[in-house]
């Protein structure tokens, strides 16, 4: 069980295991959109000086609502620490079909064109519609 | 013979015997009937697992409801026969090749057409009002992944990449029930019946009110649609015998309402038989007002009407019950209590085609007036036909007296009226 001592378990501890490590700076961001698809799986010495890396982060500024700047500022950096799915928003390949993988290999479903446009902010629109609010 | 060739599976079977509709590759599942099990060695420690298994139960109902698939909980098949396998780890888990990272960030992951994975180093919570991540929610999401669906960006939608709290229950919107509809397809029909029941209302002034209700029943279960959202009420279908006191719990033909200044009745019809429905006490007579006892005969209450119907609709215009079996229709005055002149007609003749060769010619599933478009529609299999009403003769008095537009399909006109699987029916 996890460790606590107290009868509302109000001091229950963290697992033993590690916290996710945050994106803090130009490496993390880049791993951060490689893992999910933004870029290529490639890590320049100088993130910030390549055009790829910078297209990419604007990318996910536009499809995140975030201001377009290309620079990891704050924002951008707490977008990225949100808590969130880790099945890819992308798949940066040549090949657009489907791929079925099996859960021992390292690759997740490949996006439609569709979807991919809609993530890459191409054809992607703001449904400004209020969500349902009937309770069940 | 070539023992081999007996190993092979029919081209319409898969390896369960099962029909499949399509053996192209997408990003579908061909079956619409899927397994879903909690692994055992992936129970989370965090959640009973009566709250883990209630989850994710309602979670593969909410798109069961906007989808013609069916989920069911398998707890007892080899696992090779589960479709679909959910659990929860931490850091290198379940044999899955992606490791979790830990409290924070990445709280699950799914993969196509297969199984689920739930970071157990994240807070899932049950319920709406916790704090946490709500497994419900993050559960709907990844099985959309599993059905086939990516991420989205757009405002609303269940397959936004980041989990956004809940600020009320939510649900399904358009979008998403379209997108995973380009999959799967819409849900058609057919219907045993079709009613708007209408209440009398009074509102805070004291004056009287009417309003109405779409009901759709299909063997045992029944959907309130919502006109004016054009979907169903969340969480239907419902058990009509939890919803409709005193009726038969499934397979009714039809119900009518009769409404003039001296009458106010509704009934429903089974076989041989009828019911009066207490708008009151929200339940069926047993003796009306009059004395009547139910259930009824239909060859008592209308006296020349055969039984079985296939449905009937009750027309003010001139305050008669239309029945209609095979290809025959009985109009029944609830005035004089007896069949209109010259009644039986063929069904082709009191309600003649607009479009030749475009016509249902019998065996009706439901007849239907419907308030929202003040026509009535006769609705067969999966296709429906809409009846010209009085404003459309006058602006156009060349359209034949009850005259039929050209057939539709039912699930262009209404939408997402899904069934569950019957397991599903009583959460």
């Amino acid at each position: 069980e996890r460790l606590f001592h107290s009868r509302d378990h109000s001091d229950l501890q963290d697992s033993s295991s590690e916290q996710a490590k945050p994106v803090t700076d130009l490496h993390s961001a880049q791993q951060f959109l490689s893992r999910y698809g933004w870029t290529e799986p490639e890590f320049p010495i100088e993130p910030a000086k390549d055009p790829v890396f910078t297209e990419a982060l604007k990318k996910f500024q536009r499809a995140n609502d975030l201001p377009v700047t290309g620079i990891l500022d704050d924002a951008t950096t707490k977008a990225m620490n949100k808590p969130r799915c880790g099945v890819p928003d992308n798949q940066v390949t040549e090949n657009k079909n489907a791929t079925l993988v099996t859960p021992q290999s390292n690759t997740f479903i490949q996006v439609n064109d569709t979807a991919l446009n809609q993530s890459i902010g191409s054809n992607y629109t703001v449904n400004h519609e209020k969500s349902p609010s009937r309770i069940r | 013979k070539k023992r081999f060739l007996n190993m092979l599976l029919p081209p319409d079977r898969d390896k369960n015997g099962q029909v499949v509709l399509d053996r192209t590759e997408t990003t579908a599942f061909a079956r619409r009937s899927l397994k879903w099990r909690l692994i055992g060695e992936g129970y989370s420690s965090q959640l009973s697992i009566e709250e883990q298994t209630y989850a994710f139960k309602l979670a593969f109902r909410m798109w069961s409801e906007v989808t013609p698939l069916d989920f069911e909980e398998d707890t007892t098949s080899p696992i090779s026969q589960i479709d679909i396998k959910l659990g929860f780890g931490t850091g290198r888990h379940l044999g899955c090749a992606h490791t979790f990272d830990g409290e924070g960030q990445e709280f699950a992951h799914a993969w196509l057409q297969s199984d689920i994975h739930f970071d157990d180093d994240e807070h899932f919570t049950a319920a709406d009002t916790e704090n946490g991540i709500s497994l419900l929610k993050v559960a709907v999401h990844e099985i959309g992944h599993v059905l086939g669906l990516a991420h989205s960006h757009r405002r609303g939608s269940i397959m936004q990449p980041n989990y956004i709290p809940q600020e009320s229950a939510f649900e399904l919107d358009w979008s998403d029930r379209k997108a995973i509809q380009k999959l799967y397809g819409s849900c058609e029909g057919p219907f045993d019946t079709i009613f708007d029941w209408v209440r009398k209302e009074r509102n805070q002034y004291g004056e009287l009110v009417v309003r109405y209700n779409t009901y759709f029943f299909h063997k045992s279960w029944y959907w309130l649609y919502e006109n004016r959202h054009n979907r169903t009420r969340y969480g239907d279908p419902i058990a009509v015998l939890i919803g409709w006191q005193g009726i038969p719990a499934s397979d009714l033909d039809a119900f009518v309402h009769v409404w003039t200044w001296n009458q106010d009745a509704s009934y429903f019809f089974k076989g041989t038989q009828y019911w009066r429905y207490d708008n009151e006490n929200d339940k069926a007579y047993t003796e009306d007002t009059q004395g009547a006892h139910y259930p009824r005969l239909i060859s008592e209450g209308f006296p020349g009407i055969p039984s079985p119907i296939d449905t009937a609709v009750y027309d003010r215009r001139i305050q008669s019950i239309y029945f209609l079996k095979d290809s025959l229709v009985f109009a029944f005055d609830i005035n004089k209590n007896q069949i209109v002149d010259h009644f039986p007609k063929r069904l082709t003749d009191v309600f003649p085609a607009l479009v030749i060769n475009d016509h249902p010619i019998g065996n009706i599933d439901a007849a239907y007036y419907s308030y929202t478009y003040n026509a009535i529609f006769l609705l067969k299999g999966k296709e429906y036909w809409r009846v010209v009403n009085d404003r459309e003769r006058w602006q156009n008095p060349s359209l034949p007296y009850n005259g039929l537009f050209a057939r539709r399909n039912i699930s262009e006109q209404w939408f997402d009226i899904c069934n569950v699987h019957a397991s599903m029916l009583k959460m």
